[in-house]
């Protein structure tokens, strides 16, 4: 079927990759058996293959989940949340789009246009949402305390933070260290 | 605040408390979740004299206990005062909050995230009623042995036996290789007096598989461990260092025959054995590990990308024009390239939890009522999104890590340790590859199922049969 280059359009793709990929290690396995290996030995030949059909089998349900669950989220949510929440999920089907370009040229009439126009498409989004990055993580409202981070915290103030951290090593509770008279003092006296 | 991220704060286009409610599910939630952490918090559990990493491996597993006991005494208090359900533990213990407590890892969690659920999934209702009323006071602690040091995710291979002796009504415990010892459990070295443990079923003469005894470790009293029992700690690991992981092997233990865990195989008294309806059944303690499994890695790409988001609105560095300061690095494509798919990760993979987390309380429903239909489909399901939500968690930690330079590599990014509680998931509770060809296992048949137009496909394989399998067929 022609390539869809929309958002219902990609996750279809990704259907029909993981519909694809089961079909290639049903014939791989199949083909192998007819050349004189038993079953598990074909298995365990297309294991590989087979993890990564797995892997797509995922992808397409967590992306389809995503897409279908948050269209019933923002139901009630506020037209400028809404559309945030929405680039969102756009920022994370076209990424994995272009994550996934060879399976979806593989299996999939996809062709380079589209994929210039998934670039810029996801180029187009990451510039979007620079703006209400700082608000998308202060959404998840994770408390200072429970992000234990110098870098973090929600005034900013990092530098100050990481000085404070480092001063809390048991080095910096004294200016000299005994190590200084043990072994530095006698190596720089030749005394070692 | 740090004036450049007040302006983004100035700058962002819709309301973030509206957001946070989206997320916690409504405002009412968002408020009992903030009390629950502010109550939690204001106990002061999580803070540290002396940062837990300068401390010794010993000490570290010294203060883990010390802060696991406040945090349990203060649920129990919880549960007497406001009557808290398993949702309070699961809250407190599980996700940020616990992890936020003790840091790197807690030596009890195991005792209410495996021990207590399993009794509750696999026990009679007499022994349910002995043991629970004991475990959820925490009058004894207990853990979950399953893997072992030869054998992890592929469980028919573990080797420890447990022998039905008919003439004195007790199973005989042993490890009969060093491979077969007990490798992993946390809690299990020296903070556990009990243990759920996974053993092969011989009764008169025959192997029945994998069931589950609660075998007693050590003295209530002295916490000596008993005759017959090897017990200790497996040693320093990458990261959850203060989950007090151990090993455990058996020599000759005898336990009485009602220490089986009995709701779905049994052995009678004459060591008669009794199959259960459906193998199936033991995943539903795994099963429901994955799905907090998920909402997990939520919690933890939530807090690297948090970190990694607001440092890169206050870092500046480079010029990207000769004639202009150096910009915050949040200007700069390549970053938000690293950062916004983990943003997003965080709500796919919520609403991915939730979705599936309602349709394993379906297919429950409906084991209960024997109806076995959807169980394979949803082990399939719960094996893929395992694997794939942790191999993404540890991506985008280390991602957010690595967004942040230098300063993401200091211990006081939290940013390091972060990265070893996520990469651990995707060794735990099936390693990743065995999930996804377990999944693999499912889908195959399922194409057979479509080739042969036998039967309907379960809905989240019906695209196999719908979708023509692209170019290359």
């Amino acid at each position: 079927p022609p390539w869809d280059n929309t958002i219902e359009g990609i996750i279809e793709g990704f259907h029909v990759v993981a519909a694809g990929k089961i079909g290639v290690c049903v014939n791989q396995i199949e083909k192998r058996q007819k050349a004189g290996l038993c079953y598990e030995d074909a298995w365990n030949m297309t294991s590989v293959q087979l993890a990564s059909a797995s892997e797509a089998h995922c992808r397409a349900i967590i992306l389809a989940t995503y897409f279908k669950e948050t269209q019933i989220r923002v139901d009630s949510a506020s037209p400028a949340l809404k559309q945030v929440l929405l680039q969102l999920v756009d920022l994370y089907v076209v990424y994995w789009a272009l994550a996934r370009l060879g399976d979806l040229l593989r299996f999939t009439s996809i062709s380079e246009r589209d994929v210039e126009q998934l670039q810029s498409w996801y180029e187009d989004l990451l510039n979007k949402l620079r703006v209400n990055a700082v608000g998308l993580v202060d959404g998840f409202d994770i408390r200072d305390e429970i992000l234990n981070s110098a870098l973090g915290a929600f005034d900013g103030r990092a530098y100050e933070r990481l000085m404070e951290e480092a001063m809390k090593s048991p080095l910096n509770a004294e200016p000299v260290n005994k190590s200084f008279h043990d072994y530095l003092k006698p190596l720089m006296q030749g005394k070692l | 605040v740090n004036g450049d991220l007040q302006r983004e704060r100035d700058n962002c286009t819709f309301s973030v408390t509206e957001l946070t409610n989206l997320i916690d599910g409504d405002a009412q939630k968002t408020e009992e979740r903030k009390q629950r952490e502010e109550m939690v918090l204001k106990e002061g559990i999580h803070l540290e004299p002396v940062p837990a990493v300068y401390l010794s491996h010993k000490e570290k597993y010294e203060l883990a206990v010390k802060k696991s006991c406040a945090l349990f005494k203060m649920i129990k208090r919880l549960q007497e005062e406001e009557n808290a359900g398993m949702e309070n533990y699961m809250a407190v213990l599980g996700g940020s909050l616990g992890s936020a407590i003790l840091g790197d890892g807690n030596p009890i969690t195991l005792h209410y995230v495996m021990f207590i659920p399993t009794i509750m999934g696999q026990g009679t209702v007499e022994q349910q009623a002995y043991w629970i009323g004991r475990a959820f006071n925490l009058n004894i602690i207990g853990t979950y042995a399953q893997t072992e040091l030869g054998h992890g995710t592929f469980i028919r291979g573990l080797e420890t036996t447990a022998t039905y002796d008919p003439s004195t009504k007790e199973f005989v415990l042993n490890s009969p290789t060093l491979t077969s010892y007990k490798w992993w459990p946390g809690g299990l070295a020296h903070t556990a007096n009990y243990c759920i443990v996974m053993a092969q079923l011989y009764t008169q003469g025959k192997c029945h598989g994998i069931h589950p005894f609660i075998v007693q470790l050590r003295d209530e009293e002295s916490h000596m461990p008993l005759r017959g029992i090897k017990v200790g700690e497996i040693g320093a690991k990458l990261g959850m260092n203060g989950t007090n992981n151990g090993f455990l092997g058996f020599e000759n233990v005898r336990i009485p025959r009602d220490h089986m865990l009995m709701k779905n195989s049994k052995v009678l008294e004459d060591g008669t054995y009794v199959n259960a309806p459906n193998s199936k059944l033991t995943y539903g303690t795994m099963m429901f590990v994955r799905v907090m499994i998920v909402n997990d890695m939520c919690n933890y790409i939530a807090k690297a990308v948090t970190i990694a988001t607001r440092y890169s609105a206050i870092r500046r560095q480079s010029k990207m024009k000769p004639d202009e300061p150096e910009p915050q690095i949040i200007d700069f494509l390549t970053q938000r390239h690293k950062l916004f798919i983990g943003i997003a990760s965080v709500h796919a993979f919520k609403l991915s939890s939730e979705w599936i987390w309602n349709m394993y309380n379906n297919v429950t429903a409906e084991l209960e009522s024997g109806d076995l239909e959807r169980l394979p489909e949803l082990h399939a399901l719960s094996c893929c999104l395992k694997a794939v939500s942790t191999a993404d968690a540890a991506e985008c930690v280390e991602r957010c890590r690595l967004a942040c330079g230098g300063h993401g590599y200091m211990l006081s990014s939290n940013l390091p340790l972060m990265y070893g509680l996520v990469t651990a998931a995707c060794t735990y509770e099936g390693e990743n590859t065995v999930m996804l060809l377990q999944t693999a296992r499912y889908l195959v048949k399922s194409w057979h199922q479509a080739r042969q137009d036998s039967g309907t496909l379960t809905p989240t394989v019906s695209y196999i049969g719908r979708v023509a399998s692209g170019r290359r067929m």
